[in-house]
């Protein structure tokens, strides 16, 4: 099954 | 100070109904630009962002930029209490720990104050970078919501396609699979019924239904629904607020292993 992503590593802390 | 005046109050409201099960603390950030909040669910997988921009009050004071974390449960029992044609203002004084909504009704006759506890959040603010999508989808957004309903009584995840046939919904699970394919359809009587595919390339990801699912219960907010894919983002499902701004879901794909 797909693994789910996280949102961490598509948008970065500012 | 802080002192914001919504005609519309209902928005809020609906506001509140459309994220509190998605995330459960938050700061809301209250600038010169509006009322705004961006927080992720616990486990990181999707994030939502809200602005009500300041022009959308009938009154806005917000005298120097503040954070203010609120249990958008208790926020919303609160906002609960007012009627769906009352008036809400939001008010705040520099260094208290509370922040009181004031209800009044249309003929000025009931005016009700709550005051509710504001909570200390460290929340991880995020860069959302300005993106070209591969295909950007706009539909009704009740037609979304059964869309999205129907689909997890079958399956736990949903295959968003699209291509120059229009945008393919998909699933599967133990009892079967199912496909809804909607083409692009502007030919109505009304803007709000239409669906509009703009594609630059094609796009195939997987998503969780339960989130897909959480974020429709912002469909009072709005008659259509904007959904953006690209192959090397979170899909943004963005719900307008008419006049005043936006809510925006952000769901991290599913990917192969």
């Amino acid at each position: 099954d797909p693994k789910q992503g996280n949102i961490l590593s598509f948008f970065k802390q500012v | 100070m802080l002192e914001l005046r919504l005609v519309q109050g209902s928005l809020l409201k609906k506001v509140l109904e459309a994220i509190k099960d998605l995330v459960t603390d938050a700061n809301f950030d209250c600038s010169a630009t509006g009322f705004s909040l961006q927080a992720m669910d616990s486990s990181h997988v999707a994030l939502v962002a809200l602005l009500l921009r300041s022009e959308g009050f009938e009154h806005y004071r917000c005298d120097r930029n503040i954070s203010m974390g609120m249990n958008l449960n208790n926020m919303s029992k609160m906002l609960k209490c007012a009627g769906n044609d009352d008036i809400i203002t939001i008010k705040g004084d520099d260094g208290s720990d509370t922040i009181t909504f004031m209800f009044e009704s249309p003929t000025q006759d009931k005016i009700a104050d709550f005051e509710m506890k504001l909570m200390d959040i460290d929340s991880e603010h995020l860069g959302i970078p300005e993106a070209e999508y591969h295909a950007i989808v706009r539909m009704p957004s009740a037609e979304f919501s059964r869309i999205c309903k129907d689909l997890s009584s079958i399956g736990d995840t949903v295959v968003i396609s699209v291509t120059k046939e229009g945008v393919k919904f998909s699933t599967r699970g133990d009892i079967g699979a199912a496909n809804i394919v909607l083409r692009q359809n502007t030919t109505v009587d009304k803007p709000e019924e239409a669906t509009i595919i703009e594609m630059n390339e094609p796009v195939s990801l997987t998503f969780a239904l339960r989130y897909m699912n959480s974020f429709t219960k912002a469909t009072p907010l709005s008659s259509m629904v904007t959904i953006s894919l690209s192959s090397e983002l979170p899909v943004v499902v963005e719900y307008k607020i008419a006049e005043m701004g936006y809510v925006r879901f952000y769901l991290a794909p599913k990917i192969e292993e």
